[in-house]
Formats: C-alpha cells, structure tokens, sequence
C-alpha cells in the first residue's frame, strides 16, 4: 500500500 | 490527483514542449547541456520501469511514456541532427556523469524502502533526478546571453518542482498514509537548487534585461 502511494506520482 | 500536482505536471510537459520548440524552431541547442537531458533521460528510464508490471491510471501511463519518448528525441536531435548538434557547446558542458550518478546509485543502495530491483532503481531515479539539473546550471553560468526559451525552460522545470511540494504537504494533510520522507527531501533539495536561479530570473524579468547568472 505505501508502496503504490509512492509510485503515483510522475 | 489535486490540482498542485496536475499543474506541476503540466508545467513540467510545458518545458519540454518549450525546449522542444526551441530546437525545432530554431535548429539550435546553444546552452541546453546534453549531460542535463541525458540524465533525465535515464532518470525516466529507471523510474518508469513499473509501465511493464504495474498500472496505476491511463494519465500516469501517457506521461511516462510522453517524458522517455520526448527525452529520447531531445537527445537525438542534439547529439545526431546535422544542423542542431552544431549548436551544441560541448567544450562548455564539461560536467561528470560519475559524480551525479554514483553518490546516487551508492545513496539508492543504501538509502530504500525495500531491497528489490526494481525500488532500487526507481529510489535512484529520485535521488538522480534531485542533482540532474546541476550541468545545465553550470552551463547556464558559463553562457553570456541566456536566451528567452532556455531561460523559461529551467523556469518551468523549476515551477513544477515547486508545485510538486504544494502536492506533497496537501498530501500529507489529506492522506492519513501518505508519508515519504525519502521522496520529500530528495524534492526539497532539488528545489532548492533553483532557488538562486529563480533570484536572477525574476530580477532579469523585472528589469526587462536578459538573464545572465553572475560566474
């Protein structure tokens, strides 16, 4: 989950 | 997605439409450093490496594609383009790949949030894209007239850096899990490095007077 937060941005 | 980081990314895809716009248009790179762009480059490559196995939304998959694309041609009009790799100052733009990229690859070593390939690279992308833009500083010192579209080039990049940390503090006020230190500092440092840039830029602007950045 925290994981997938940090990689939502460009 | 909010709005700071929807307009810190179209500012970001702003200044590549400018720097594209400049070469096209001009048949010129004179004071684009290669070292910058190819950094970029491989900054995009080693993040976006998640298009192969994670998909997070349509946008985010056309932008990473958008940015490798647009860098790839960048460097390929500078480096192979008959007219335009004339204009490149190469003697000017002397900056070491190894000093940027192996304090990072070192530091992604070190500093993760978890040991795998893929995060590996992709935490040093982060900490490459934070120093990526240090050779076209240095370039843009040692150029006596910068012109207008470089100028508002590194003036767009740095804006969207800037709204990328509005992003990230109404992030953390609106997400109760939203905490990435890792990604914050690296961001606050890059912003940093434009903060001199930005002085000279607005006081140029203010004058009404080209931009040069004291040596």
């Amino acid at each position: 989950q925290r994981r997938q937060l940090a990689h939502d941005e460009l | 997605m909010n709005l700071f980081r929807l307009a810190g990314d179209m500012s970001h895809l702003l200044s590549v439409c400018v720097l594209l716009l400049k070469i096209r248009a001009t048949k010129s790179c004179r004071g684009i450093s290669l070292k910058t762009q190819e950094l970029y480059a491989l900054v995009f490559v080693t993040r976006y490496l998640d298009l192969f196995y994670s998909y997070i939304s349509l946008y985010n998959s056309i932008m990473k594609v958008t940015f490798i694309a647009t860098a790839v041609s960048i460097i390929r009009y500078m480096r192979f383009d008959k007219v335009v790799k004339q204009t490149y100052d190469k003697e000017q733009d002397t900056f070491r790949y190894a000093f940027l990229v192996a304090p990072c690859l070192v530091l992604a070593l070190v500093l993760n949030h978890r040991f795998t390939f893929t995060e590996v690279l992709w935490t040093f992308s982060i900490y490459l894209e934070a120093v990526a833009i240090l050779p076209q500083l240095v370039l843009m010192q040692r150029t006596q007239n910068i012109d207008n579209l470089t100028a508002n080039y590194v003036a767009l990049l740095g804006a969207y850096r800037g709204l990328y940390i509005v992003n990230w503090i109404y992030r953390y006020f609106t997400e109760p899990h939203y905490r990435q230190w890792l990604v914050w500092i690296s961001g606050v440092v890059q912003t940093a490095l434009y903060a001199d840039f930005f002085y000279f830029y607005t006081k140029a602007w203010k004058h009404n007077t080209r931009l040069q950045l004291p040596a």
